[in-house]
């Protein structure tokens, strides 16, 4: 169980605080503003009403044994440096911060800020992925150059084994799952002689760059 | 490759349109402030001003052969659900809406956008689950129960190969990679004979309740 603390509770702030929460770790909110301290108390640990831009207070309910502290407000620049500085000189090890361009990424950069988060940059290139592939359902991207991705069954492998169909030597595909669609069902790790079921989708492994030419065709 | 309409380039907006773009798509992009119609024109197929409220220029730009309209801005809900109707009078097949919170999500639901993003909420989520889990570097969830992760090898491991581990039998987990840590590289769908290095980090699928208590005793 890990402590975390999150300072400015906007719509990212008080979604990654009740996450958190919800995830079983220890999770301290923070916010200048009492309508929304008093609409998430019950849904985090503790949530008290403070301004970050005062370091008295801000020693007072932290302290070096937090494991992280998220700096979730960006609308105002100044109350994001400040906070972090603050952080910094009570020694704070782990500060994740919301950055509102890339201009005040990189003064959090070089405040020494581990992680730095650009929510609507995140978003839109995930949905850019999920959008541009046209038969896959989802595309996740593992490595350089490999992606887990859910592609339709073709038909020709309905009824047919794993073993039979042999499609990491023919295709260079690692199958990590079957979807049944009708049954709503998944099978995960899939035994080489398990059969794929017709109006069924896999989950596989496979190289980035072979995904579009993916047709299966011998 | 698929044909795209933006409308509206804040920083969400402007991230789709050009991560699409960079994805070998065709791209319009649509905003009524010209300067940033001027930053946006070398990284889309085409850029236009135009007001979106305006039917008749809406028209003009599109018609059903578009594959997906991608309403990105959503400070003004009365600009965001007049697109929206206005798309739908056109015949534009496939919707995607940015919200600005649940309740316009709401509003753009019953209106029949296919798709609605909550850029900080997705990203928080996202946030969440990669801090809460200690030894894990990354958490994919693949299905209701299962998780793709990655864990770094612990060292009884070092040296030994897949064959000799036994890893899906011995504790029910599916080895999609190994990064071996020093040298920064991946190897994805490793084969049965191949050895764990030291200092690597194994890429694997298992049972999301058992993540907590994968620790690898015998
Ligand atoms: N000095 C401060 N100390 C503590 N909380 C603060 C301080 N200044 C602002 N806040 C809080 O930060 C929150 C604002 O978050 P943010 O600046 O990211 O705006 P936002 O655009 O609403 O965020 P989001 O895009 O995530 O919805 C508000 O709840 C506000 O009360
Ligand atoms: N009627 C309109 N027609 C076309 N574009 C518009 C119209 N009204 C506003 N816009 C554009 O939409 C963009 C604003 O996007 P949005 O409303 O999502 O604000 P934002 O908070 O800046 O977005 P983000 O959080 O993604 O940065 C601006 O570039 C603006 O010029």
């Amino acid at each position: 169980m890990k402590q975390f603390v999150v300072i400015g509770l906007g719509r990212f702030g008080y979604h990654i605080a009740t996450s958190l929460y919800k995830l079983g770790n220890q999770v301290l909110a923070i916010d200048i503003n009492k309508n929304v301290i008093e609409k998430i108390k019950d849904s985090v640990t503790d949530a008290v009403i403070a301004d970050a831009r005062d370091i008295n207070t801000l020693s007072e309910f932290l302290d070096k044994d937090i494991d992280t502290v998220i700096v979730a407000s960006a609308l105002d620049i100044e109350m994001s440096v400040l906070t972090v500085l603050y952080l910094k000189d009570i020694g704070v090890k782990h500060i994740v911060a919301k950055a509102k361009n890339e201009d005040h990424g990189k003064i959090l950069k070089s405040l020494g800020v581990q992680e730095i988060i650009f929510p609507e940059k995140d978003s839109a290139a995930r949905l850019a992925e999920n959008l541009s592939m046209s038969s896959l359902i989802a595309h996740i991207p593992l490595a350089p150059e490999y992606s887990m991705i859910e592609i339709a069954s073709p038909e020709k492998f309905f009824g047919k084994t794993l073993n039979e169909l042999d499609l990491r030597k023919k295709y260079g595909v690692n199958v990590i799952g079957i979807k049944d669609v009708l049954l709503d069902q998944i099978n995960i790790n899939p035994l080489p002689s398990d059969a794929i079921p017709a109006d069924s989708v896999l989950l596989l492994v496979c190289k980035t760059d072979e995904i579009e030419t993916l047709t299966f065709e011998d």
